[in-house]
């Protein structure tokens, strides 16, 4: 699965993954 | 903990003994937010339970540019949420540790 990384110029890091279909609520 | 649209979970196991624990946000339903996320994927971060502050990181998810500022309160109450409920168990369970 696709991870991708966003470090915040504080230093904190970011890491995005997909929600897992089951968690996504039906809108 | 109140439904603001934006879910906030553990990512990692809490034994209660780190002052830094991971979580994970996502947004649930996204026509609670004002601003349009970015992506719907899953954030994970790590927080410190005894420094920092779910408005410090809500804040830099939006510097981030993950929210948009009008949902800046959202995003830290929806963290403040998880926060409580961690520390709450943790006085309940390790009150030793503490």
């Amino acid at each position: 699965n696709s991870l991708t990384q966003v470090v915040h110029s504080a230093g904190r890091r970011f890491i995005v993954s997909p929600v897992p279909e089951s968690r996504l609520r039906e809108s | 903990a109140e439904d603001t649209g934006v879910r906030v979970e553990l990512a990692e196991e809490d034994h209660g003994r780190k002052s830094s624990i991971a979580l994970r946000l996502w947004v649930e339903d996204p026509k609670k937010l004002k601003g349009k996320p970015k992506d719907n994927g899953a954030i994970e971060f790590t927080f410190d339970l005894e420094k920092e502050t779910p408005d410090d990181v809500a804040q830099e998810m939006i510097e981030s540019g993950f929210f948009h500022e009008s949902d800046v309160k959202i995003v830290a109450k929806s963290i403040r949420d998880r926060v409580a409920l961690i520390q709450w168990r943790r006085e309940r369970i390790w009150p030793i540790v503490q």
